[in-house]
């Protein structure tokens, strides 16, 4: 692969040794040991595609694609103070989603081993896609509104006893809108990133009015109709970090 | 004085920045990097002869350096070389086709001097 890169002159004289030594240089200045193979059915969040098309320095002059008020405030303050931002799907394996009276509680997981520990996550957020329900008028006060609340799993469920959590983030919804809600969880991810802490995951509680509006939060795949479009609407988590060397990522400048 | 014999000295370009384009595909990294398609890196190549102009935006060791080899050709001119560099932001999947977007600095030349 480097061979593209190195010039025509003296090209036929280097080894694939040399080829591949360089190779390794530049993916260590990019700091990856390996090269990385994907595989063609790896997603790409369509939230990292407007964060590189608000943050990019060097992103094209024409995105008028772009989703209008997808990104709000606060990933614009995240990364006034990251120079990188990853982007996690929880382990689906691991989830344990359980429903009743009016409440619906979703365990998730997500493997962050893969920050480098050099790298200091200055916040994150766990985005959770909603989509509109359209349901009959009701009389209650508060028809029509879901709560959601992120708490994290502070010590897990033993075989007698209820998960100790502790609440991260709420939020009154209101079911006729789709929209991504992001919630906060700096506070978790930071424990289990810099202090060291076992990650035990995030339980999402939904609190609905009805069965009917059951489906509104797509906080698991089976909640969602969709088979297709459910790798862009499954909740993300979003990490902002910084490794030390460079530059914040800032909002696209005229050059 | 023009000397007929001699053949004459080439005219070589003074120190700037030249176009530069790195192409992802050309390199096989397309399929890791999602965005952008390449980047302009720019690079610098030129000559810093002796006076040194203002716009080769030298410094006053470059200046120093320059007028001794004028008299002396064992030491060497001054560099022509990247004054200025910009970051560029990458959009990649990593080893576990995890998403991440990251701020490289020190990627693109935005200016070039004699060093």
């Amino acid at each position: 692969g480097a061979r593209g890169l190195v010039p025509q002159i003296g090209r036929s004289s280097l080894s694939q040794d040399v080829l591949h030594a360089f190779e390794l240089r530049l993916l260590s200045m990019f700091g990856l040991k390996h090269r990385p193979s994907p595989s063609r059915s790896a997603v790409v969040p369509q939230y990292m595609m407007d964060l590189y098309s608000m943050h990019s320095v060097n992103a094209e002059q024409n995105n008028s694609n772009r989703p209008k008020g997808s990104l709000g405030k606060g990933s614009e303050r995240s990364a006034s103070r990251a120079n990188t931002i990853r982007s996690f799907h929880h382990d689906e394996s691991t989830e344990d989603l359980s429903s009743s009276s009016g409440k619906t509680t979703q365990r998730f997981l997500f493997n962050l081993t893969s920050i480098p520990g050099e790298e200091f996550v200055t916040s994150a957020e766990l985005r959770i896609f909603r989509e509109q329900v359209v349901s009959s008028p009701s009389n209650g006060s508060l028809a029509g509104f879901h709560r959601i609340n992120v708490h994290e799993i502070i010590r897990p469920s033993g075989s007698l006893q209820e998960p100790i959590t502790r609440l991260l983030d709420t939020r009154l919804v209101q079911h006729s809108l789709s929209k991504w809600e992001s919630f906060d969880v700096s506070p978790a991810v930071t424990r289990w990133t810099a202090d060291g802490r076992p990650n035990h995951g995030f339980v999402v509680e939904i609190v609905h009015p009805d069965q009917d509006s059951k489906r509104h939060v797509r906080v698991s795949r089976s909640l969602h109709d969709r088979e297709d479009t459910w790798p862009q609407m499954r909740p993300l988590l979003v990490t902002y970090s910084h490794d030390g060397k460079g530059n914040v990522l800032h909002s696209r400048e005229k050059r | 004085q023009v000397r007929p014999n001699k053949q004459r000295k080439k005219h070589k370009a003074n120190c700037k920045r030249h176009s530069l384009y790195v192409d992802f595909s050309d390199v096989g990294w397309n399929d890791w990097i999602v965005a952008p398609p390449g980047y302009h890196a720019f690079y610098c190549q030129g000559e810093c002869p002796f006076p040194l102009a203002d716009h080769l935006n030298s410094t006053n060791h470059a200046i120093v350096q320059t007028l001794v080899n004028s008299v002396n050709s064992n030491i060497p001119r001054a560099c022509c070389v990247p004054t200025d560099l910009s970051p560029v932001s990458l959009l990649y999947l990593d080893e576990y086709e995890r998403v991440i977007l990251k701020n490289y600095q020190d990627m693109v030349v935005e200016g070039c001097g004699c060093r």
